[in-house]
């Protein structure tokens, strides 16, 4: 199963990932 | 000697079908790395072969799967079964609320277990955290209405949360611009995969409110990163229900895709809602709004929608 996130934000919001990294709820995706 | 002749031959083909077919999935495999170190596009399955595994009748196997799974079994049975289970897909049981396996009835129940209260910090200084537990498979800016599944395998944003309003003045704006509030924000997506031994609820990753449902029926193909590699629009061709509604920035919402062995979604606060059922048809939507027409919430909040806090539960996957 997967779950898609699509989110309107500020062109200089910024992702705090990266691709294929394990994480769990409540850890940080991003922020502005 | 004699016997040993006439029975050799008869046992050859099974080991080496598999010794041929492991090296041929391992030169895939190892072709597929060296494709990614050199940047170079994936390839996809042919529309052909993607009809064809939609052909399976991947729906009908999730729900004798969801079938078998809600058997309840006998206590003796329980710890084995879960054993393997949690042995073949490194299940924490550290963490679940409930430890002791002789406690969940079914694999079903087990799969939905729940998590000690505070396993699950919530990050503060992030405006958006995960929603799930998983492996992030992509993310980025979403580029002319098209989002990327994993990297260079795109699918239509339109196919994916379906047909949205038009301003009657406008006609002519793209589809991500119709969903966006204002010229100085931009469309981002994350998406997350969740493995078979991972905590399959899910929480809300913002302070946000819900406008919309959306539910898709649809195949129930995997989502395995090795099958989005593959298959073009996989998230489109899914059964799956998108909540939309609005954040502090605008537009937001949350896709759940279902997949074979977990077909059914469910969403705490819309009983109304029944995934993978038999009645549904592929390629239709179905809508259900959370505020009337005149703005009031169906939730009485007063604020029109369901509003849900960073970190609240928002649902769960089921087996089947």
């Amino acid at each position: 199963s997967t779950i898609v996130l699509l989110f309107e934000a500020p062109k200089d919001f910024s992702f705090s990932l990266q691709p294929g990294q394990r994480i769990r709820v409540g850890e940080g995706l991003g922020s502005l | 000697v004699s016997t040993g002749r006439s029975i050799l031959p008869s046992r050859w083909p099974l080991p080496l079908l598999l010794v041929s077919g492991g090296g041929y999935l391992g030169y895939q495999k190892y072709k597929w790395r060296e494709q990614q170190q050199d940047g170079a596009t994936p390839v996809l399955a042919t529309p052909t072969q993607v009809a064809l595994y939609r052909s399976f009748p991947t729906r009908l196997l999730s729900r004798a799967w969801g079938r078998l799974n809600g058997v309840e079994l006998p206590n003796w049975l329980r710890k084995p079964v879960y054993s393997l289970y949690i042995w073949t897909f490194g299940v924490n049981m550290q963490e679940a609320a409930v430890e002791d396996l002789h406690q969940y009835r079914n694999l079903g129940e087990f799969f939905r277990r729940r998590l000690k209260p505070a396993v699950r910090p919530l990050c503060a200084n992030s405006c958006l955290i995960s929603p799930a537990d998983g492996k992030i498979l992509h993310f980025g800016q979403v580029k002319n209405s098209e989002v990327e599944q994993v990297k260079g395998v795109t699918y239509s944003l339109e196919n994916f949360l379906g047909p949205q309003k038009r301003r009657s003045n406008d006609s002519t704006s793209s589809f991500r611009d119709l969903l966006l509030s204002s010229p100085d924000n931009d469309l981002f997506h994350v998406v997350v995969y969740l493995a078979p031994g991972d905590y399959h609820c899910f929480h809300s990753p913002a302070d946000w409110k819900v406008e919309l449902r959306r539910h898709f029926p649809g195949s129930l193909l995997s989502v395995n990163p090795g099958v989005a590699r593959l298959v073009k629009e996989l998230f489109c061709l899914n059964e799956r229900v998108a909540l939309t509604g609005q954040w502090q920035h605008g537009f937001f919402s949350l896709t759940a895709v279902g997949a074979t062995n977990v077909g059914s979604i469910r969403v705490y606060f819309d009983q109304e809602l029944q995934t993978n059922v038999p009645r549904y048809n592929k390629g239709s939507f179905h809508d259900h709004s959370y505020v009337t027409i005149d703005g009031q919430s169906l939730k009485a909040d007063g604020e029109g929608g369901v509003v849900l806090q960073k970190g609240a539960a928002v649902g769960e996957f089921n087996l089947g």
